[in-house]
């Protein structure tokens, strides 16, 4: 692990008088490798590092019986309040509906997690979710949306006529969910790459006609380096309000928590941890913290 | 500055930059770059030009000769597994649409039967592209729909079976065995065909895709990969890596979502990329 590492790295230190800068920066280097093995993005680490050496130059670490222990503390609060707040999830609030877009890159998990969040505000807050099929793409997807909404015993909508278009299907469920009195609408958007044109300004077009109160940035936990470039991308097009991290019953490190949030200083509201429709999470930053540091 | 430029710690660093910003891995970046500064410091590395000829140069030999998918006479049976929505079923709608066009008798066995909408999915596509698919209701044992697929193929004289399976974690050990079993079902019930284990992993995955590759292939012996959406930003670098430690293969790339976007995988062309 990395703390026994540093531990190791400083042991070999011990019989120096005083420790110096480049000591410090040879345990740098480790928790550089560390935070890169995490998968978080190479300009991210070097920021971090840069940060964390400031901290470790000081009176703490440099005079301490224990130095490995405090520069571990010093890069896990650093961690920690750099992946932000635990979440409490999301929260539904009037004017009614209160409409929320799910979006990100093909297969990361979006469709799944509009249930399972459709499911959490129904068992848990006593809310009447409407879901919205809104990949008229993929095939079977809104089949796919139908049997997931059918097993929690939510309301939904999908394209029936098989013509469609995602924002006239928005609109259509919007009118719905005023007329018949559900307070939340969940909008499953098809997969997307940040760099199609016409997929991005769709997904600008629903922003802009139907204003949603909440833009949630789905991501694969085991994304890699472009997860900066990706998270930058959609929030700088549409103002995302916030990630779901998803997949992370795997053992990915999941580094691209540290790096989404670092770019967009938007928040991780949720964490996806299986294939149920139970399986969601809130955002706790010390447990990711700890997953991130191996 | 490209081109003969003197090799300063800001050019590489610049080299660094991009093999870790293409998902190669920690551990073959920091070897790539130990070789890189020795290089440099005993003068035989001199230019830009010179670095990135010996990092492209040692990309072609770990990842060697292009591999096409082996296809031998009689019945052959292509398992397609993965992780999670890394592009199995949409990659078995554009190698059968392939083999098709190459004259070949294609079925499709739907057997991804646990996901909501897994068999539909795959059926929506073979009758799109007009190719027979052996389905059974979902929530129905996976190795049955291989078994009768295979019944089926054998009796209608097929060259090519290719089986969807659901999507897993590598991590989870009961659904590993699921896929142990279904590859027993198929060496049992058609023991002279060719079998290949296909495994897809998603280029935008980080270094977790080598950990996939391990675990896959240690349970299920994989003879190919496929790396689907080489289309996004992500360049997929940690093909190299598992090439380098696994040996496999890497058989066909992804490059979109319609049923053509399938291309059969160039070193070449994959290097040069990596660089752009
Ligand atoms: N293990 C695990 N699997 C998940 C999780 N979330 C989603 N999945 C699986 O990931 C795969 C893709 O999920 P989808 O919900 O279809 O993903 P999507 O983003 O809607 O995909 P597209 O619409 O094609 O872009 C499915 O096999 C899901 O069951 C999770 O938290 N853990
Ligand atoms: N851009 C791009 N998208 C792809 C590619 N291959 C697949 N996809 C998309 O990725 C998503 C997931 O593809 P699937 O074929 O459903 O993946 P899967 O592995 O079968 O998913 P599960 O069965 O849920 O595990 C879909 O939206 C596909 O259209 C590719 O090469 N490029
Ligand atoms: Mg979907
Ligand atoms: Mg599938």
């Amino acid at each position: 692990s990395l703390s026994q590492k540093l531990q190791r790295i400083f042991d070999k230190l011990k019989r120096k008088a005083k420790l110096t800068e480049k000591d410090i920066d040879l345990v740098l280097k480790e928790i550089r490798v560390a935070l890169l093995e995490a998968d978080v993005n190479y300009k991210v680490v070097r920021v971090f590092i840069s940060r964390v050496k400031e901290k470790a130059l000081g009176k703490e670490v440099m005079e301490s019986f224990t130095p490995a222990q405090q520069i571990i503390k010093i890069v896990r609060d650093e961690l920690v309040y750099l992946l932000g707040e635990t979440s409490k999830g999301i929260i539904i609030k009037e004017p009614y509906p209160f409409l929320i877009l799910m979006v990100g890159l093909q297969g990361s998990g979006k469709t799944t997690t509009c249930g399972k969040l459709a499911n959490f505000l129904k068992k848990e807050k006593g809310k009447r979710p409407l879901l919205v099929g809104l990949d008229v793409k993929r095939p079977a997807a809104s089949r796919q949306l139908a049997i997931i909404a059918e097993k929690i015993g939510v309301s939904y909508v999908i394209d029936e006529s098989g013509n469609a278009t995602p924002v006239e299907l928005l609109g259509k469920a919007l009118k719905k969910a005023e007329k018949e009195g559900y307070d939340v609408v969940i909008g499953d958007t098809a997969g997307r790459l940040q760099i199609d044109e016409d997929m991005m300004s769709e997904l600008e077009e629903m922003e802009r006609k139907y204003k949603p109160r909440e833009i949630l940035l789905v991501i694969d936990a085991m994304i890699g380096q472009e997860a900066v470039n990706v998270a930058k991308t959609f929030n700088e097009r549409l103002g995302i309000t916030g990630f779901i991290l998803t997949k992370m019953d795997g053992d990915a490190r999941g580094g691209a928590a540290l790096s989404i949030r670092e770019i967009t200083g938007k928040p991780i509201k949720l964490i996806g941890t299986g294939e149920k429709l139970e399986d969601l999470e809130f955002f706790y930053p010390d447990r990711i913290a700890s997953r991130i540091l191996g | 500055f490209r081109g003969k430029t003197e090799l300063g710690e800001e050019e590489i660093e610049e080299i660094e930059e991009i093999l870790f910003q293409s998902d190669l891995g920690t551990q073959m970046v920091i070897s790539i770059m130990d070789k890189v500064r020795d290089g440099v410091k005993k003068g035989e590395i001199k230019t830009y030009e010179d670095l990135e000829k010996l990092v492209k140069e040692d990309f072609l030999r770990i990842l060697g000769e292009k591999k096409t998918l082996e296809l031998k006479d009689g019945l052959n049976v292509i398992l397609v597994i993965g992780v999670n929505g890394t592009g199995k079923t949409t990659f078995i709608a554009k190698l059968s649409k392939r083999l098709k066009k190459q004259g070949k008798k294609v079925l499709i066995a739907a057997a991804d039967t646990f996901r909501a909408a897994g068999v539909k999915q795959m059926v929506v596509w073979a009758e799109r592209l007009n190719i027979p698919v052996v389905a059974q209701q979902e929530g129905a044992d996976p190795s049955s729909v291989v078994f009768d697929a295979i019944s089926s193929a054998k009796a209608r004289g097929i060259d090519v079976l290719i089986v969807d399976t659901a999507g897993r974690l590598h991590t989870k050990k009961n659904l590993m065995e699921e896929l142990k079993k279904i590859k027993r079902v198929i060496m049992k019930n058609a023991p002279s065909a060719h079998l290949e284990v296909l495994l897809t992993l998603d280029a935008t995955t980080g270094q977790n895709a080598l950990i996939q590759a391990k675990n896959f292939h240690e349970n299920l012996g994989v003879t190919g990969l496929v790396i689907n959406k080489l289309d996004s930003t992500s360049r997929g670098g940690h093909i190299i890596t598992i090439k380098n430690e696994l040996n496999i293969p890497i058989i066909f790339i992804g490059t979109g979502e319609t049923e053509d976007d399938l291309e059969e995988f160039n070193p070449e062309k994959f290097v040069e990329e990596l660089f752009k």
